[in-house]
Parts: C-alpha cells; sequence; structure tokens
C-alpha cells in the first residue's frame, strides 16, 4: 500500500459518502444519473468476485464491502425510496446500459491477462469503470444546472482515478514484476473522461462561478 | 515470474 492508493481509495470511498449523504439528507437525486449508478454497482459486483474467496487484507474486504454496499443503496434510493425516487429524472438520463456493457464485455473476452471466468469478468470490470461515468456526464451536459454536491461527487471520482495512475507509477517502479497494461490503460481513459469536466469545475472554482458544462 | 493475476487493489 503506497500513499498515491490509500489517497485515491479514501477519495474514492469520499466520494460515494458524498452522494449518500447528499440523496439521504435532502432526499433528492437531482442531477444524479441512475444509469451511472447502476453501472458502478456492476462494476463493483464483477471486480469483488474474488471478496469471500481470496482474502488480502481486512483494509480490502472492508472497503469492497462498503463499495458493494454504497453502490446498490444508492441504486436502490432512487428506483425504490418514496420520496428520492421523484426527483429522478428519467426523461433526461436516457443513456442505453448496453452502448456501454456489451462493448467492454466483447473487449474483456479478446483482451484480458488470462482467459478464465474470474479474469475475464474482473477485466470487463475496469473496461466498464472506464466509462461508467458518461451517462452522468451526458445527464449534467443535458440538465445544465449542476448543484454543488453533484459537481463534487464527479470531482471526486475522477480525482482517485487520478491517484490511482499515480499509484501504479510508484508501484511500476518499486515492485519488479507489477506488470498490469490493462489496468493502466483503462485507468488513463477513464481519467482523460473527466479531462473536460476538470477544466469547466477549475474554471467555475477560479472565477467564482456556477459549474456550467457547454451544451 | 509471469504478469501476477491476484489483484491486491480494489
Amino acid at each position: 500500500m503506497n500513499i498515491f492508493r490509500l489517497a485515491g481509495d479514501m477519495t474514492h470511498l469520499f466520494s460515494v459518502l458524498v452522494l449518500l449523504l447528499k440523496i439521504h439528507t435532502i432526499k433528492s437525486c437531482a442531477g444524479i444519473s441512475l444509469k451511472t449508478q447502476e453501472l458502478y454497482a456492476l462494476v463493483f459486483t464483477t471486480r469483488y468476485l474474488d471478496i469471500f474467496t481470496d482474502f488480502i487484507s481486512l483494509y480490502n474486504t472492508v472497503m469492497k464491502l462498503i463499495f458493494l454496499g454504497s453502490s446498490f443503496s444508492i441504486v436502490w434510493y432512487i428506483r425504490r425510496h418514496k420520496i428520492v425516487r421523484r426527483s429522478y429524472d428519467k426523461d433526461q438520463d436516457t443513456f442505453r446500459h448496453y452502448f456501454l456493457v456489451i462493448p467492454c464485455l466483447v473487449l474483456a473476452v479478446f483482451i484480458n491477462h488470462k482467459f478464465t471466468f474470474k479474469e475475464v469478468m474482473w477485466t470487463f470490470s475496469l473496461y466498464l469503470e472506464a466509462v461508467a461515468i458518461l451517462p452522468q456526464l451526458v445527464l449534467l451536459q443535458r440538465t445544465r444546472n449542476i448543484d454543488n454536491l453533484t459537481g463534487q461527487y464527479v470531482f471526486l471520482l475522477g480525482a482517485y482515478r487520478a491517484l490511482y495512475i499515480l499509484n501504479w507509477i510508484y508501484r511500476h517502479f518499486t515492485e519488479p514484476h507489477y506488470v498490469h497494461w490493462i489496468t493502466w490503460i483503462a485507468g488513463v481513459v477513464q481519467t482523460l473522461l473527466y479531462a473536460d469536466f476538470f477544466y469547466y469545475y477549475f474554471q467555475s472554482w477560479k472565477n467564482n462561478e456556477k459549474l456550467q458544462l457547454p451544451a | 515470474v509471469g504478469e501476477s493475476t491476484e489483484h491486491d487493489e480494489l
């Protein structure tokens, strides 16, 4: 474990907690894409298949349970909670899951480190995580008004993967056999997808104005 | 040693 990875995990944890807090306290999911949340639940499910078979550390297991629990409860809140569901904008959140899931699945079958079920599922979860934010970014551009918590949520999500890139660079130099080029490529693609959001986020923060994404 | 596919990251 290195500081970059710990900072990345904490940022990721914080992003999920910010979202849960927003939905739980103000009982609203305005501006939140259910599609992205469902994709994240799928990412964690396919990535943590080994949660009960391979024990890595208490930290690793606890964090996996938190990510699984929080992502499914966010989906539950938006789908089932009698108050929260009313603020879900299903007419705007129309991104088709299968446009992302199917290409990632096909890619994972052909490009992976080892052709076993668990390894293909793990690789699928990496590819899917890289693009899972797209429905959310599309929704933000459609609804144009981005409330602070949603903006912070997306920012933290992008920051966590950027910190992971630093972690991979660090591990590449400190651990001889640490080779996970698939992870590195997926991670860089994921972070690049946030690049334009980061640009507008910093612009709005610098000019101290409301965050607006171009149509 | 080949690429270790043991995934210790989240």
